[in-house]
């Protein structure tokens, strides 16, 4: 199963992980 | 034929290089055109057909959305107590699963089904302090920002954003609305903590009257700590935007408006100017842009999702399409694999505008559940019944008519994928 996220952010949204990288929940995935 | 096999010589001589040149350029012109082929309906929708390699289409060719029930039938067999731990316990090895983490004692599993939708102990996830967290344990497929509409799922390989959420078509049925008891509703709302607009607070204190007692479906397992309610401020949010405070505060409205009132002057929504009646397209305000994440989930994780941001959600498009393996290996190979798979579209807003979470299934986890929607019926009905694109869709105003939608908090629990 996967989980697609799709969504609007100022243009300084920076993603906190990288691809390929293991997350649990509640895991910071992005901050401004 | 025997004596032709065996007989005939085998004479081998070049080909001229003119043919061989132009072979190659037939070969490229084909992989070129197949890439950037897009085939479109009469009302200007890209339509989506099956596309790989080979086995691809073996796979394709298979009762996915059967096999799959019947996997769930096969899970759902409850298993002799004395069975239980043994079988988990080698289930958690071959996958890697945590059993430290889990909440009940393995022996009340009553079959595998059951413990692939374990709740996790309190406090095994702590929701970190960003706008945007994880929904879900997994990997971390893919990730960027979303370019002409579409949305990268391997490199050089992509899918349309509308194709993933639906794009309304004329003369589509109008969207169901969900029913909410309102008892329920209320002791979601006040669980909940709001900090829509940069301002956080618990929806209990916010809005000032008693946690009602009744027993709620939708009840949060994973919350978020307790926070001390932010001050009381009308005017202002830490991103120094401004928050509109002109919702009227009518004493003589029902209690539920009332608080919905609240709850919206509060957060900073404003129902009137932002209500969305249909949902055309993602258009990205200036200043912003449109990103995405893909988490995939692998067999041993936990398999219960969790809300990524404070936000409110509006609707849900559920899509019934195939089940096809949503695994690394097949995304490299099949295009547009989470838009020909059957998903749930939660569309909504938060703080910076559109946001949205799709949870997509697969051949194992064909079934997703929504805590707030039990109308949501998934890997039900036949596949030909329902064309690529299609789907039906349900609106959540019910939820808090002002907010339009069900407002969720960082980390509250929304729902998961079941096996089958």
């Amino acid at each position: 199963s996967t989980i697609v996220l799709v969504f609007e952010a100022p243009h300084d949204f920076t993603f906190a992980v990288g691809a390929g990288e293991k997350v649990k929940v509640g895991q910071a995935l992005g901050d401004l | 034929l025997a004596d032709a096999w065996q007989n005939t010589p085998t004479t081998w001589y070049p080909l001229p290089i003119a043919a061989g040149a132009l072979l190659l350029i037939f070969i490229q012109y084909r992989r070129k055109s197949a890439t950037k082929e897009v085939v479109v309906d009469e009302h200007g929708n890209e339509v989506i057909r099956l596309k790989g390699p080979w086995h691809v289409h073996v796979i394709g060719a298979l009762p996915l959305r059967n096999m799959s029930r019947l996997w769930g039938y096969l899970n759902s067999l409850e298993l002799p107590v004395w069975a239980r731990p043994v079988g988990f316990r080698v289930y958690a090895t071959i996958f890697g699963c945590n059993l430290d983490e889990v909440e009940r004692d393995l022996t009340e599993y009553r079959s595998l089904g059951d413990f692939f939708y374990r709740r996790l102990k309190d406090g095994a996830r702590p929701i970190a302090d960003a706008v945007l967290v994880s929904p879900a344990d997994g990997r971390v497929l893919h990730f960027g920002v979303i370019k002409d509409g579409r949305i990268e799922q391997v490199k050089g390989s992509t899918y349309s954003l509308d194709a993933l959420l639906g794009v309304a078509r004329p003369g589509s049925p109008a969207p169901a609305s969900v029913v909410f008891p309102k008892d329920e509703l209320h002791e979601v709302n006040h669980k909940h903590f709001a900090d829509i607009n940069g301002i956080e607070y618990s929806l209990h204190e916010l809005l000032g009257t008693p946690t009602p007692s009744t027993s709620g479906t939708s009840t949060p397992t994973t919350e978020a700590p307790p926070r001390p309610p932010a001050p009381h401020n009308h005017s202002s949010t830490k991103h120094g935007e401004r928050v509109d405070a002109s919702v009227p505060r009518d004493q003589s409205l029902p209690d539920a408006v009332a608080q919905d009132v609240s709850l919206a002057s509060e957060v900073g929504i404003r129902p009137t100017a932002e209500r969305r009646d249909s949902f055309t397209s993602v258009r990205t305000k200036p200043g912003n842009d449109t990103f995405f994440m893909v988490i995939y989930l692998a067999p041993g994780d936990y398999h219960r999702f969790h809300s990524p941001a404070s936000w409110v959600v509006e609707r849900r498009r559920h899509f019934v399409g195939d089940l096809f393996s949503v695994s690394p290996w097949m995304a490299k190979r099949l295009e547009n694999l989470f838009v020909l798979n059957e998903r749930v579209a939660l569309l909504g807003r938060w703080r910076h505008g559109f946001f949205s979470m799709v949870p997509v299934g697969a051949t194992n986890v064909g079934s997703i559940k929504i805590n707030f929607d039990t109308d949501l019926r998934t890997n039900v009905g036949r596949r030909r019944d329902h064309p690529v694109g299609t789907f039906t869709e349900a609106v959540y105003a019910g939820a808090s008519p002002l907010l339009n939608g069900q407002p969720l908090a960082r980390g509250d629990e929304m729902g998961g994928f079941c096996l089958g």
